[in-house]
């Protein structure tokens, strides 16, 4: 299984619709400070299901919809679709490829979706967790976050490992 | 779920020793699982159990091969998995007092152990590299090109060495009105010689 | 003291935009000192009081030119100074959507705006580029040479691009016996042509 | 006034007795990852009166003192010499040049010393006062630390301005 799109709609500096089409192996964002990579690896963390916005970097959710720039208006809206290739069956559901999205509006109201129909979150984090994906996300390493396996207690480190058993 | 547990932490405990290898040459390191002991002797550990970094003054009993009876039965103890690490030629010590290059590398060698011993479908690493210098990206980015055909890697950064390791790059860029672009490039993927020097 | 407080505080407010116009061509930013107040208020504005980062949203009085009587005798309020940066073509809002290069710039123009107001005899920057692209570093280091005749500074980096703003250099290196060895080298500086491109 | 020299003796990765001479303006200390470099840094706050082992990344200030390495005996005791050129009469003592030096032993029995005579810790801080160089020493910016200044609270950076005033 592995990640093959990434939509982004209103979603922090992505105002209008924005996808990426990933391949196998290894991909590389890449691009100068500030312009926007970052915010391509938190749409991944909130789409499939990140509850807190200190991990999105903001203070409330409603943070992560597009607040407007020079010649733009904010976004009512922010919306991320991944879509996982379930080709070799590593989820237990009778599709080839599994698209998860998730909505926010500015009330902080949202939804997410499972190949269209409406879903609740805990059944995107039982089909990621079919998969190996915990609710951790140890999988994802946010900037500045990587050095954090070394000063966390032992005790995290055992919950990595077991996350991932 | 113990037996699951119990054969990832021993894979993840020998893919570290040889990650280990290849990120520190000459170096040595191993991981350990332990019990945080409470009681007298932790209260005598000082300020072992507050400072998260340096945990080798945790008190603890080392756990060689988990005691499942143990493990399962000691609900009161915290088990802990313990990272040992000695760069070539230095003496083993606190974690706390690497450098910054150091902590970085060990931090993703222990990622990749785990990765090794149970892959997750995909892994999105942000700027794990801002605090390598340009020997250790380099055995950073070797590593990853070993084992990028048993997952999915999505690698985010600003440095254009890192950009050799691509399969596919996206460029993003923001033309000064706050709005992110996005382009991306398929490349041709030959073994690469990441280090001529 | 308080005197000194307000003085320093202004000119590092005027320095702060003045920074702010190098650090960020084309932005904006300023620092303005906020009374953080208690009671009801803070109540409704959420995890305002608890989070650190993006504290716009901390209810909080605006305080221009600081009013002394308030400052003197408002003991129960705390003081304090919150940084607004906008860059080019983007929307103010919260510090703490900043990108990790954008966050060290704006950190080093509040550092380098205090210091313009009152310098300290010397400053010790351990790898503060690290998350900077090159133009970023660039414009830090020209920022750095332009004030380098106000205080001593001493840069500790692993990158070579910032070797160029040294008078005087020290090469530290480790043979692989755990024993660091200092070798220095004093440069003729000249007016550096940093960015080429 | 400004920074002359400093002199490390069985300080972290410095076993044997090593010296950095200073110029006025801009000096880079450049090497490889786990070469020496951070070590400088924290020889200079460690010299002028750091009370916090986590400060110098260490969890007993004991830590400090090099422990030994392949073919290296641990030393006894770590000695770390500050040189402050005082030409310009920052600092008020009749020397154009004022030394402040700190050692510790494997007890954690230590002293300071300044111009060679024994003296308290709050003799180093007094000293530092006059030139600016507050007890919180926010003219070192540590490796990791510099976004610590926007993450922080508004009340710590007031401190700061506090300090340099
Ligand atoms: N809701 C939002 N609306 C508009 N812009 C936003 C929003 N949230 C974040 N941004 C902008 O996105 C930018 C940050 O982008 P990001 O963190 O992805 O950068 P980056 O490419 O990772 O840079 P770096 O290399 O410095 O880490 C910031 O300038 C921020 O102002
Ligand atoms: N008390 C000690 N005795 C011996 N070696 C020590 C001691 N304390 C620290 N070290 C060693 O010093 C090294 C760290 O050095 P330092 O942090 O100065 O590196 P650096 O040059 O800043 O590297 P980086 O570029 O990765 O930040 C570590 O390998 C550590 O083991
Ligand atoms: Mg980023
Ligand atoms: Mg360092």
């Amino acid at each position: 299984m592995y990640l093959k799109s990434l939509t982004l709609k209103g979603f922090k500096s992505f105002p209008d619709r924005t996808r990426l089409d990933f391949t196998p192996g290894v991909s590389v964002i890449v691009g100068p400070n500030g312009s926007g990579k970052s915010n391509v690896t938190d749409a991944v963390l909130w789409a499939l299901g990140e509850q807190s916005p200190l991990a999105v970097r903001g203070q409330s959710m409603q943070d992560v919809i597009f607040a407007g720039a020079h010649g733009q208006q904010a976004r009512a809206e922010a919306l991320v679709e991944v879509v996982l290739d379930n080709s070799d069956g590593a989820i237990d559901l009778p599709a080839s490829e599994i698209s998860i999205s998730r909505r926010i509006d500015r009330s902080g109201e949202g939804e997410y979706r499972m190949n269209g129909a409406r879903c609740r979150l805990t059944d995107v984090l039982e089909v990621l967790s079919d998969t190996g994906l915990g609710r951790e996300m140890h999988s994802v390493v946010s900037q500045g976050r990587v050095e954090a396996i070394v000063t966390s207690k032992p005790r995290d480190r055992k919950m990595l490992i077991e996350e991932a058993a | 779920i113990r037996d699951a547990f119990d054969e990832t932490f021993q894979a993840a405990a020998r893919n570290f020793e040889e990650v280990v290898g290849q990120l520190f040459p000459g170096g040595r390191g191993r991981l350990r699982l332990i019990r945080e002991d409470s009681g007298p002797r932790s209260v005598l550990g000082g300020d072992g159990g507050r400072s998260s970094a340096g945990d080798v003054d945790v008190p603890a009993t080392d756990v060689d091969g988990v005691d499942q009876e143990a493990v399962g039965h000691d609900a009161e103890a915290a088990y802990g998995v313990e990272i040992e690490i000695t760069p070539a030629g230095k003496a083993t010590r606190r974690l706390s007092l690497l450098s910054g290059g150091e902590k970085s590398m060990t931090a993703l060698a222990f990622l990749f152990a785990v990765f090794l011993a149970r892959p997750c479908p995909f892994y999105i690493l942000d700027e794990v590299e801002a605090a390598l210098d340009d020997s250790n990206i380099d055995r950073f980015l070797s590593l990853l090109r070993r084992v990028s055909d048993r997952a999915q890697f999505v690698v985010v950064t600003h440095q254009r060495r890192t950009m050799e390791a691509a399969d596919c790059l996206y460029g993003v860029s923001m033309a000064g009105n706050g709005v992110s672009k996005v382009i991306s490039r398929r490349l041709p993927q030959e073994p690469p010689a990441l280090s001529a020097a």
